[in-house]
């Protein structure tokens, strides 16, 4: 069985659509680097929470090849159950032919109505895939539809639009303040070491020896150790819920991650987040097994400042500076 | 053989649940833990 934690997309913002079958069935996804399998909900879910999302219909296409291997999408408020199928995937025009992806069938929590996207389009490696469900990428790369073999995200920070995954390439435009190309530490999810510590206003407040990043745009935040967490609020003067006053932005210090011996700072125009006249610090605390040592998952509070390349190709992450 | 997926920019289901009066009460029947994506049996 596959498995989706959905309450860890609470906070994401940015969506696309792609559509599945022939003809074919538009879906709004989340575009995930940090998960790999590709699911959206179908015709057998029938309950009001599915009622509000487009739902597959493997009986309109003329592509589609079921199959009885199953497929779990755990919620905040239960569960959805489903069924791996293989149809034509159409992605910006790609067409990636046999994808395997997950048919949701039954009923998940309520909330799931209020969801703002059907299902979710994984995009990290399939070491990490469930059910060893080839990922979309993956079949771009040997379909051969990519002329090379990365994608890149821009998210855009104020805009509504302007925001996109490229898939085959880099845009140069993007690039103008050069590339730092940061070789993975595992071809798992898109796993970066961190190889000093993470500062704010030059002092040391975590990852004093070295730890592990990854780079996901299914994660809104900047997720840090518990630890850290508290180093980091204290020093920026916030509450032990994050908040702090908005006329202090202006006086705040750069957080600074060091990446392959590179400084990637990040504003406080961007780590602080405005909304309704409070702001609160966009950091928030992972508690992971001790075995998995320190882990940092920089989410789209990073990624806006940074054009970031995902390199399948040679297994690295290139970051350009945005500013 | 370059593809742009555009994305637009919309309201998290964080931001949808507190404007329904929601949030409060799914946070608190589901304590919300980042590491469960990368940590399942976590």
């Amino acid at each position: 069985a596959s498995t989706e934690y959905l309450q860890n997309y609470l906070d994401n913002e940015y969506y696309g659509s792609i559509s599945i079958g022939t003809p074919g069935q538009q879906f709004t996804v989340l575009f995930d680097t940090g998960s790999s399998n590709l699911w959206v909900p179908s015709v057998y879910c029938s309950s009001p929470a599915c009622s509000n999302h487009d739902r597959f219909n493997p009986s309109e296409s003329s592509t589609f090849t079921g199959t009885n291997d199953s497929l779990e999408i755990t919620y905040g408020t239960g569960s959805m159950t489903g069924v791996l199928g293989y149809d034509t995937v159409t992605v910006a025009g790609l067409q990636v032919v046999n994808q395997i992806f997950g048919l949701a069938e039954t009923e998940p929590g309520d909330f799931f109505y209020y969801c703002p996207f059907d299902g979710i389009l994984g995009l990290a490696y399939p070491s990490i895939s469930s059910s060893g469900a080839t990922p979309v990428f993956d079949n771009m790369m040997s379909q051969n539809l990519v002329s090379q073999d990365l994608f890149s995200v821009y998210l855009s920070g104020d805009e509504q639009s302007g925001s996109f995954v490229l898939f085959g390439g880099i845009d140069s435009s993007y690039t103008t303040n050069g590339i730092t190309w940061i070789p993975l530490s595992a071809e798992t999810y898109w796993e970066i070491t961190m190889d000093r510590y993470v500062s704010v206003g030059g002092q040391a407040v975590a990852c004093t020896s070295g730890c592990q990043a990854i780079v996901d745009t299914g994660t809104s935040l900047l997720a840090v150790p518990n630890s850290a967490l508290s180093n980091i609020l204290s020093y920026l003067g916030a509450n032990s819920n994050g908040e702090i006053s908005c006329q202090a932005i202006n006086s705040l210090p750069d957080v600074v991650f060091y990446l392959n011996g590179n400084a990637f700072p990040v504003p406080p125009s961007a780590y602080v987040i405005q909304s309704n006249g409070y702001c609160t610090l966009g950091f928030e605390a992972i508690d992971v097994p001790t075995e998995a040592g320190e882990l940092w998952i920089l989410g789209d509070v990073f990624i806006r400042e940074y054009y970031v390349i995902f390199d399948r190709g040679n297994n690295r992450v290139g970051l350009s500076p945005l500013a | 053989a370059v593809h742009r997926v555009p994305l637009r920019k919309g309201k998290s289901l964080r931001q949808i649940l507190k404007e329904r009066g929601l949030l409060e009460s799914y946070l608190q029947q589901h304590p919300y833990n980042p590491a469960a994506k990368y940590f399942p049996s976590f």
